[in-house]
């Protein structure tokens, strides 16, 4: 049996609109520490790795470990049908080939249930080893994913150079050039609109807009976003979910031929 | 002209 109540349900409902355009289908396996996913997109340029700590639910109960193979765009339609203020209930047979969604308004007066066939889906788990990464950038996501929108518009690529003064992403494409500086400035007044950078060692790096742009889906679930970059390995693009957790998107960098 | 790399190739399957 698996049940995971999240009073705050507008959270899962901003998790799944982060990675339902990126990953088709995908298994969440739940175990007593909670639930976490981890899946490749369909190109196998990008990986996503996402964990929802068992203590941001209440209740919680796990009784054995269960992998649940889910249609993503199939349950983000689903908990469309959820209101923002309303408990999402996730729960699960031990033998059930099904799971069900309820919704509940906060004072208890309309419940709804929802039942979604499950999948049989191969997955490969990556281990993903801990990095010292040479520079990690924090700002504000709402920003970062302006940046990506707008060097959209110049190129398919962006080059993004980190060194102690501060970030540059650049693109460049048939009709010109775009650069965007971010200075480092930790001394502004609210701590969510800071830029701070932490390098070992400058870097620069190139990649596909395309995916950043997908990334940039999880702004919802977090005032800022964590950049963090070391010479000719994947980027690291994290977004913290509340208290609860966090969304790891990785991304190989795009290599001169 | 630049080639992306899949992500599978930075890690090791477990």
């Amino acid at each position: 049996m698996f049940e995971a109540r999240l009073a705050q349900g507008t959270l899962l409902k901003k998790v799944l609109e982060a990675i339902k355009d990126l990953l088709n289908e995908a298994t969440w396996d739940c175990n007593e520490n909670g639930m976490s996913l981890q899946a490749m997109d369909s190109s196998h340029v990008s990986l996503v790795s996402l964990t929802l700590n068992a203590e941001g639910f209440e209740p919680y109960r796990c009784d054995r470990n269960c992998s649940l193979g889910i249609n993503l765009a199939s349950m983000s339609k689903i908990f469309k049908c959820a209101s923002n203020e309303d408990s999402i209930t996730i729960k699960a047979g031990d033998e059930g080939d099904t799971i069900t969604y309820v919704f509940e308004s906060p004072n208890g007066d309309k419940v709804s249930d929802y039942e979604m066939k499950l999948m049989d889906i191969e997955t490969d788990h990556l281990g993903i080893p801990d990095t010292t990464y040479s520079c990690v950038v924090k700002l504000p996501a709402a920003e970062f994913q302006r940046i990506c929108r707008d060097l959209s518009q110049i190129g398919e690529s962006v080059t993004i150079c980190c060194t102690k003064d501060g970030v540059r992403f650049s693109a460049s494409g048939d009709l010109g050039s775009g650069n965007i500086k971010l200075a480092q400035n930790a001394n502004v007044d609210k701590e969510d609109e800071a830029v701070t950078i932490e390098m070992q060692e400058a870097c620069t790096l190139t990649f596909a807009l395309r995916y950043l742009n997908f990334f940039c889906k999880a702004t919802p679930l977090s005032p800022q976003v964590t950049l963090s970059m070391s010479n000719e390995v994947p980027l690291v693009v994290e977004y913290k979910i509340g208290e609860m957790g966090h969304v790891r998107y990785y991304l190989a960098p795009k290599i001169e031929d | 002209m630049s080639a992306q790399k899949s992500i599978s190739s930075f890690f090791q399957p477990l």
